[in-house]
């Protein structure tokens, strides 16, 4: 989803 | 994967294997907050629940992530082992005082507050992201109340805020290639942790330049 790039992150 | 949050996950790294050698070099963790590690060892295990339901082989991305949070989840049990058992009569429990079970407190009220969707997944991983910001606190209060600091420690102190500063540029650069602008939580969070080091980076550098051992006022 495009609003999960925080969550890609560590 | 950009440069930046390579470069910042790299010091992340660096930061660790400083913090393991400085306590098995001088086989002591003096100047080391024991509730700091603890802080971490929380954020990190709520975080990281995904662990359970990513498949680490599903892209390159995944599998570089699955091996970080490994390697950030164990060494941080280690750390703790090695403080609290160990290497315990070094540790500096009487200057160790801060009362993180107040930044628990807060970050677990805000992330109840201010969460992307109602779920217990997301309310921890809100939760970890506020108290991360916070989590390094107890050590900076520890080096304020004992003066000087030794130098790996400060080495360690500064890799970690260099690798929250790495990753604001990272931010940036998402925002602008990948157009991605629901960032608050990590954004926000994110900046006040990197504002947090930089009194720090202030009498670091400062340090450096006279070539004297770190001291804080």
């Amino acid at each position: 989803a495009q609003e999960e790039s925080a969550k890609d992150e560590l | 994967m950009n440069i930046f949050r390579l470069g910042g996950d790299m010091l992340h790294v660096v930061s660790i294997f400083l913090l393991l050698l400085k306590i098995q070099t001088s086989h002591s963790c003096a100047g080391l907050s024991l509730k700091t590690q603890i802080l971490y060892m929380v954020v990190f295990s709520t975080r990281y629940l995904d662990l359970f339901f990513t498949k680490p082989w599903h892209s390159a991305l995944t599998f570089y992530n699955t091996i970080m949070k490994i390697l950030f989840l164990s060494s941080s049990a280690y750390t703790i082992y090695l403080m609290q058992k160990r290497y315990k009569h070094t540790y500096d429990k009487v200057h160790d005082t801060f009362r993180i079970q107040y930044l628990i407190a807060a970050a677990a009220v805000l992330a109840l507050i201010f969460h992307l969707r109602l779920t217990v997944f997301e309310i921890l991983w809100a939760f970890s992201v506020f108290l991360e910001s916070v989590a390094i606190l107890p050590q900076l209060f520890l080096l304020q109340e004992t003066g000087e600091v030794e130098n790996i420690t400060s080495h360690y102190i500064f890799c970690l805020g260099g690798y929250r500063t790495l990753y604001i540029f990272n931010w940036v650069w998402r925002y602008f290639t990948e157009h991605r602008r629901n960032q608050w939580l990590a954004w926000g969070c994110g900046t006040v942790q990197t504002l947090i080091y930089a009194d720090f980076f202030y009498y670091y550098i400062l340090s450096r330049k006279q070539g004297k051992k770190l001291r804080l006022p």
